[in-house]
């Protein structure tokens, strides 16, 4: 169960993102990479969220939370047509 | 849809409405199902080159190519990576993995608010007339974000954020999900982008009413709509064997029962299973209901999926009664056998006769479309209802507009019960719910939007709110088909939109992203949840008071207890219309004073704006969960800019 990956949603603190990368979605490549060498960004979003979306484990989640320039990070959650 | 532009009053349009070339000007994003590009809907005559602003796309896929975009229909992309990932691989013979619509939800809504003309339109020959959406000659923008698996956020925020960029005006979702706080739902944080560029975020309401608390979509930056009903009918009523007759509503077309009352049973008792009286799936006795009219209670399946339940046991028709839930309201159904749904109250007298005859027996009469039915609009039971679950202090649903029975464009995909067993294809379907409710709204917004080009998306939910009605011509209260008595702010919000009235509000409660801001630190966010929601680094003035009932919105929901018996708001009104002065007039509950200061606020130039104070004083502690209600009303001889107050003890 620790081992399964589930949809996530990361938003990230844009102003935080060192000097040091030319492109927001470089860093949060980084960012993603730190706590999972093989984990993909599934979206990066740029004009509703600063952030992206990726496949993690819980537990990878977790980490991620507490990497500098993350402000949240938030499961994938369902929607119902009304 | 039909009858709905004539029952807004936009139907002659001569000297209200914006003209064709500003109105084509402004584009709607419809996050939705996808679309059904063939339909006459999204036929593009008469409509000129796209706006030069667009940079969206139609993207192809699955039996859908970008030739199947026109002037009309200008954009279609589709987002499935979230619910690829969630729920597997889309399997391409089964599902559209392109904005092509296998639903109808995502035609219906899209044609809704923004279809062409469509002369001759109907439903198996239910609710005729000439089809068109609200706004005629805005454009569409198809964004599909839910599958036949469900809507993930992912996608959901994937598609807003390309909206953003594509250059949409107005956003329209009919969907939602559960109600939390801003921060953590994607729709609220994405609509604050949105609403940031100029975009007005059109949202449902929600179908968990009559109960209290069951709102989504609820944050103040988003237009949050609930669902009426329209003076039109499709009167199906059931005989008796005892002779007597009790109305009800269907949109069935097929072979009509044989002209002699049939057997009559009640589903319960023709089941040995537990709740065999909600005729779900393998639950009926074939043996018991073989040739006879069954009579099913509403609840836990979908309605039409009870009609094939019967159908397939063998029944010949159905009475499907609604409960306590549902009340008085009747949702009418293409079903695939004949059957037409009652009331509670028919439903109870109709169940006595089956309990008592020894051999009952009825047949159903299909009586075709009905308009001109009063009292009309009535709160329809389904659509979900404040207090708002998440801030107290904001008043939602925002208003109403017509939900139930509404026809519009349907996919070619699926037919009008959506059930697999249904082989009909239509290419207009009529179908409920406050997701039909919200794109007509969206609609109007691209009407006032195109008439008032500088207007933010505030100021065009300020006019829709402040000129809604909450009363009848004839006179007497907006009615809850829930309970049959008049509906509450709580309901309704501000009331049923009244759009000709709103073109020309005379004064709109306008707000800004920093008014929004202000709003966020009221709600005590931190500066992290502020940044998830806003996208900037904000501090909140640690020496400032933020009230979030301070939000310059359009109606007033205040909180009070035992402890707090005393609450001032302050407004800002902007005048939009000539110079004059304007007076209060405030209807107050007789245990709360209201008093408005100053009681007349005069305007001399457009955009003048100028500021009042409300005290809500309780000179008595209620009890935990009373609610009361009055309204605010500022006129000049010429408009009524009106504001519902709802008053609730914690």
């Amino acid at each position: 169960a620790a081992a399964t990956k589930k949809t996530y949603i990361v938003h990230m603190a844009k102003s935080q993102m060192p000097a040091s990368f030319r492109h927001h979605a470089h860093w949060y490549d980084s960012s993603l990479k730190a706590v999972s060498g093989s984990a993909e960004m599934m979206y990066v979003y740029k004009n509703a969220i600063h952030g992206f979306s990726a496949r993690l484990t819980a537990k990878q989640a977790k980490y991620l939370e507490n990497q500098p320039g993350v402000l949240s990070v938030w499961p994938e959650m369902k929607y119902q047509l009304h | 849809t039909t009858r709905t532009p004539m029952f807004l009053g936009i139907d002659e349009t001569a000297g209200f409405l914006p003209s064709s070339a500003a109105e084509s000007d402004i584009i709607i994003g419809v996050l939705d199902t996808g679309v059904w590009p063939e339909i006459k809907s999204f036929d593009d005559s008469g409509l000129g080159p796209v706006p030069s602003s667009w940079k969206g796309e139609c993207e192809g896929g699955t039996n859908f190519t970008a030739a199947n975009c026109n002037r009309k229909l200008i954009g279609a992309r589709f987002f499935s990576m979230g619910y690829e990932a969630s729920a597997g691989a889309i399997n391409e013979t089964d599902e559209y993995k392109s904005p092509r619509d296998d639903d109808g939800h995502g035609t219906h809504t899209a044609s809704t608010a923004a279809g062409s003309q469509v002369v001759g339109a109907s439903l198996f020959g239910y609710a005729p007339g000439s089809a068109r959406g609200m706004a005629t000659r805005a454009r569409v923008a198809v964004y599909k974000v839910c599958w036949k698996g469900g809507c993930y956020n992912s996608d959901i925020l994937a598609a807003m954020d390309k909206a953003i960029e594509d250059g949409v005006n107005i956003l329209s979702l009919s969907l939602g999900g559960a109600s939390v706080d801003y921060y953590g739902d994607s729709i609220a944080v994405g609509a604050f982008a949105a609403t940031e560029n100029g975009i007005l975020v059109s949202c449902s309401a929600a179908n968990a009413g009559p109960a209290p608390f069951s709102l989504s979509n609820s944050a103040p930056w988003i237009t949050t709509v609930g669902a009426g009903t329209l003076d039109r009918d499709f009167p199906a009523s059931v005989s008796l064997g005892n002779g007597k007759k009790f109305s009800g509503v269907s949109l069935y077309h097929g072979d009509p029962l044989p002209g002699k009352l049939l057997p009559f049973v009640y589903a319960g008792n023709a089941s040995n299973v537990t709740g065999g009286n909600l005729c779900i799936d393998g639950s009926l006795d074939g043996e018991k209901v073989k040739g006879k009219i069954v009579l099913c209670d509403r609840g836990v399946n979908a309605r039409v999926d009870k009609g094939a339940v019967v159908k397939a046991a063998g029944g010949a028709g159905m009475v499907l009664a609604n409960t306590a839930l549902q009340g008085e309201e009747l949702v009418a159904d293409a079903h695939l056998l004949p059957a037409t749904s009652v009331g509670q109250k028919s439903g109870d007298a109709i169940k006595t006769y089956l309990f008592s005859d020894p051999n009952p027996t009825a047949t159903i009469l299909f009586q075709g479309t009905k308009v001109g039915v009063e009292p009309s609009p009535i709160l329809a039971a389904f659509s979900s209802r404040g207090p708002n679950p998440v801030t107290p202090e904001i008043l939602k649903p925002d208003v109403i507009a017509p939900g139930v029975n509404i026809l519009a464009g349907w996919t070619g995909a699926a037919g009008p019960t959506g059930l697999p067993e249904d082989s009909r294809r239509v290419e207009f379907n009529i179908i409920s719910g406050t997701s039909m409710s919200c794109p007509h709204v969206s609609g109007l917004a691209a009407l006032l939007k195109a008439a008032h080009p500088t207007w933010s998306p505030a100021a065009i939910r300020s006019a829709l709110m402040t000129t809604a009605y909450t009363a009848y011509k004839s006179g007497g209260q907006l009615i809850d088909a829930a309970t049959g008595k008049p509906s509450t702010p709580y309901d309704h919000g501000s009331g049923h939109v009244d759009p000709v009235s709103a073109l020309n509000p005379g004064l709109i409660y306008d707000a800004n992203t920093d008014d929004y801001l202000n709003f966020l630190c009221a709600l005590n966010y931190t500066p992290s949840q502020i940044n998830t929601v806003s996208k900037r680094n904000f501090t909140c003035d640690s020496t400032k008071k933020y009230s979030a009932g301070d939000l310059n919105y359009p109606s007033f929901a205040v909180p009070l207890s035992g402890s707090k018996s005393s609450v001032k708001y302050t407004r800002t009104l902007t005048n939009v219309g000539e110079s004059g002065a304007y007076k209060v007039s405030v209807s107050s509950p007789d245990s709360v004073k209201v008093s408005v200061e100053p009681q007349t606020l005069s305007f001399t130039t457009m955009n003048e704006k100028k500021s009042y104070t409300v005290t809500f004083s309780a000179p008595a502690a209620m009890a935990s969960g009373t609610n009361m209600f009055g309204r605010i009303e500022w006129s000049d001889g010429k408009h009524v800019v009106g504001s519902p107050v709802a008053i609730t003890w914690s």
